[in-house]
């Protein structure tokens, strides 16, 4: 079973704002 | 392309996720304090929450839905397209998509479903401290 870090899931999650 | 491609198996149930922490978590376990102490222990990452402010199926690309957010203090406004199985994080909730159906399908992933109201989960770069205002730095013998 492949482990992701926990950051890898962060591009996937909500925007953010682009500033 | 098909449906599936781009597919992050991150969501699959069962992948692990390893926390800030070290800890091993399946996603479907994971709770918004994993999110929360993760982003604080890593520094230079702050948690950020987005609203859903508007749902509706993209004009653009069909298939896709549009989701409309007001994102952090500034209530910026951030429109994107994703697909319909897409699962969100959020707070106090766990995961939501717009089809909670197709997600279980795709991913496995018990999903709530999403409406217009829901704080998600988003993780951004915080700016670092004006240099006026920094304190005692340790030392780092090996700065770029």
């Amino acid at each position: 079973v492949p482990v992701f870090p926990w950051h890898s899931l962060v591009p996937f999650l909500a925007p953010t704002q682009s500033d | 392309p098909g449906p599936a491609a781009g597919n992050p198996s991150h969501f699959m149930k069962g992948a692990i996720i390893q926390l800030a922490t070290g800890e091993l978590k399946r996603v479907e376990d994971l709770q918004t304090q994993d999110f929360v102490r993760s982003a604080e222990l890593s520094g230079g990452l702050k948690i950020d929450s987005s609203m859903v402010v508007d749902i509706r199926a993209s004009q653009q690309r069909p298939g896709l839905v549009t989701l409309h957010f007001t994102v952090g203090e500034q209530q910026s406004k951030v429109t994107i397209d994703v697909p319909p199985e897409h699962p969100f994080f959020v707070f106090g909730q766990g995961w939501s998509s717009y089809s909670p159906e197709r997600t279980a399908q795709l991913y496995g992933l018990a999903c709530h479903q999403m409406q217009v109201g829901d704080v998600c989960v988003s993780i951004t770069l915080q700016r670092p401290p004006s240099p006026q205002k920094a304190t005692a730095q340790p030392h780092h013998p090996q700065q770029r």
